[in-house]
């Protein structure tokens, strides 16, 4: 799971049965303490593997959005909600977005997108890779950045300063900052329920960055199945996915497009190995 | 496919504010003391920081759930 916190935007990634939504209360009063106002919210996930374990208010998909509308102000009066489906079983993205305006562009000028990658049925040999040695005498921090080294995660952004993790006895996080830019990944490398999440963040400008990313993060988990969310409010990024997968021997399944206030444009597309 | 097992699919919750105070040079959000992040909303979570990096663009943590 990671946190980050710029000045005036905070992004929360949970994984497990967290509640994370129970976060947004004292969020929002610390932030009002600091002179800050809410202008917009976004909430997404993929579909849970064993959602019977989920606590409420993450039981369900509808008592997510009533939890968010309860805890959001008036003001974000511009709200949808959506369940994107796919031809994946088992596979669909949901997304909560509420603003204080029905769209939105950044005072700059640079137009961000945002990509959030889940894979699951990861290639079991290079799942073994986040399993730690008992014994080995690494703890968390040192067998971490052993993972970030030998998996080729350290070459996804090359320049980005890794912040990594190890699991006791599996399992693996990790953050990359470079500049104003973060990405992160997740990995719950278990036969039989095997996971890995990539997110990062980009400019449109430099949109080509999304064909070799992807590449590199595909190596580094080889998936059975991969679903590729791309958000953005003016810029079809979304189009250079299927290019960068397909020549890898993925193939696209299903692609669905919605609009939602503030956050544009979310594309949600799946994939699942020719194999 | 197991009966049950760690859940890997993350929920995902992203917030944006207006009204930086310039007296705090673009801090926002930053300023928030660590304690009232551990304690009060990664606890709310169930999470808890493992490790943790930061540039001057923003702070990243690990967290453990």
């Amino acid at each position: 799971s990671s946190l980050f916190v710029y000045p005036t935007k905070i992004i929360i990634k949970t994984c497990g049965t967290t509640e994370l939504l129970k976060s947004v209360a004292p969020l929002l009063r610390h932030a009002s303490l600091l002179g800050l106002t809410l202008t917009s919210c976004r909430y997404s996930r993929g579909n849970f593997i064993f959602p019977a374990a989920q606590p409420f208010p993450h039981d369900t998909f509808q008592n997510e959005v009533v939890y968010l509308e309860d805890s959001l102000p008036d003001s974000l009066c511009y709200r949808k909600a959506s369940v994107m489906p796919s031809k994946t079983p088992s596979h669909s993205w949901h997304v909560f977005s509420a603003s204080t305006e029905a769209t939105s562009y950044p005072l700059n000028g640079d137009v961000m997108y945002t990509i959030e990658i889940c894979m699951t049925e990861l290639d079991r040999d290079l799942a073994r890779s986040f399993f730690q040695h008992p014994g080995d005498g690494k703890n968390g921090d040192t067998a971490g950045k052993e993972m970030t080294e030998i998996t080729g995660i350290g070459e996804i952004i090359p320049g980005a300063l890794i912040c990594d993790f190890a699991f006791d006895p599996c399992g693996y996080s990790m953050n990359g900052i470079d500049g104003d830019r973060h990405s992160t990944i997740h990995v719950t490398p278990e036969d039989g329920f095997s996971y890995a999440s990539y997110e990062c963040v980009g400019s449109v400008y430099d949109c080509d960055d999304v064909v070799r990313v992807l590449k590199r993060v595909f190596k580094v988990f080889r998936p059975a199945t991969m679903s590729v969310s791309t958000t953005c409010v003016s810029h079809d990024v979304w189009t250079l996915v299927a290019g960068a997968l397909e020549p890898l021997g993925m193939k696209c399944r299903s692609c669905a497009v919605d609009e939602f206030p503030a956050a544009g444009n979310v594309v949600y597309q799946t994939f699942t190995a020719r194999r | 496919m197991a009966l049950s097992g760690f859940e890997g699919f993350e929920k995902r919750l992203e917030l944006h504010f207006f009204g930086d105070d310039p007296k705090n040079v673009g801090l926002g959000l930053r300023l928030l003391d660590f304690e009232i992040l551990d304690e009060q909303i990664l606890q709310a979570v169930q999470c808890t920081v493992v490790s943790a990096v930061a540039n001057h663009y923003f702070d990243a943590y690990v967290l453990s759930e």
